[in-house]
């Protein structure tokens, strides 16, 4: 996957992060101190479709198959960019009865980007 | 969302503007998370835990064994601390409640393992008997019956753990655990540490999201 930088129009990975002091949750989420949330954003010509990030496999080879059979009729492909690595957040926080849970969201922090 | 003859909204645009989207993003990562925690919103904390007490209940709680997050269709699971409040007691028997958030939880909880943490001060060279209950609801009414009991002997001072049995899981699975402590000798009086903020007892459950009414698709 590609990171964003400035003035990117492919698709590439846009770094974000949420500090939980900044909307004020640093109360009760103990752990982590913020949210490496991250997201997917840019341009998925059709060429690119299929690639980087998502590896060749038979899904892949049939998808971009049809992608060139219909490609005269649809202009973007109904390619989009989107994840293709994700990560579990892990949480420690309090409940609202004062408990201390710990968790993993999994699929919560993008890792990587890529056109489907 | 991609809709049928149109393009997907990340599609045909450059790279967002940051700063002029951030409070969308804010907004968008705090709906994610109050969404996959089940909650509707923030918590408000009624009963704050001192942080000596924190630090204990962390330093006792063990991380979920490696690989078990990718097990099982990748199920959500918890690990809960619950603070004991001290309930109806004497000097001959003391009561403990802990609360847990069932229904915070779409599908309920199921809970697969269950520790009760309690801290024991005894002179040097003795032992302590003493009678853990498990309570639960009657099946008539809703009046408490002992549904278990394990006998301990504790013969050092220190924290100590007792592993639940299913009647325990149960009734935090439906969101209420009350345990009794009743000693069986009297070599010291008060054994039990209660009311030290960093030697308060606890529950650590492990939990599992929604796995009673579970509907597998294949």
């Amino acid at each position: 996957g590609i990171d964003c930088q400035a003035g990117s129009r492919m698709c590439c990975r846009q770094e974000f992060f949420v500090d939980f002091r900044e909307i004020g949750w640093q109360d009760w989420i103990i752990q982590p101190e913020g949210y490496a949330m991250n997201f997917c954003t840019g341009q998925c010509p059709l060429h690119v479709a299929g690639m980087p990030g998502i590896a060749a496999s038979f899904h892949t080879a049939v998808l971009n198959l049809l992608k060139a059979n219909t490609a005269a009729g649809t202009a973007g492909g109904n390619s989009c960019c989107v994840p293709t690595v994700q990560q579990a957040l892990s949480l420690l926080y309090y409940d609202r009865n004062s408990n201390i849970v710990k968790t993993d969201i999994p699929d919560m922090v993008v890792e990587a980007c890529g056109c489907s | 969302t991609l809709r049928p003859s149109s393009q997907c909204a990340t599609c045909g645009w450059p790279a967002v503007d940051l700063e002029s989207h951030r409070e969308l993003l804010l907004n968008l990562a705090k709906r994610s998370i109050l969404d996959k925690l089940h909650l509707s919103q923030r918590p408000t904390l009624s009963r704050p835990v001192s942080r000596a007490a924190l630090r204990t209940a962390l330093q006792h709680l063990r991380g979920p064994p490696q690989g078990d997050l990718l097990e099982d269709n990748r199920r959500q699971e918890y690990e809960i601390i619950s603070f004991a409040e001290t309930g109806f007691s004497n000097i001959n028997q003391t009561r403990l409640d802990f609360h847990f958030s069932s229904d915070e939880t779409a599908g309920g909880m199921e809970i697969q393992q269950a520790s009760f943490m309690f801290f024991v001060q005894l002179p040097p060279n003795s032992t302590w008997d003493i009678n853990v209950r498990v309570f639960a609801p009657s099946p008539h009414n809703t009046n408490l019956t002992v549904a278990s009991q394990h006998a301990l002997q504790v013969d050092a001072s220190g924290w100590h753990q007792l592993i639940l049995g299913p009647e325990a899981q149960a009734a935090c699975s439906h969101g209420h655990l009350t345990l009794e402590l009743v000693p069986e000798s009297h070599v010291a009086q008060s054994s039990v540490i209660m009311n030290d903020a960093a030697y308060r007892p606890f529950v650590t459950a492990r939990v599992r999201v929604g796995g009673k009414h579970r509907v597998r698709r294949r």
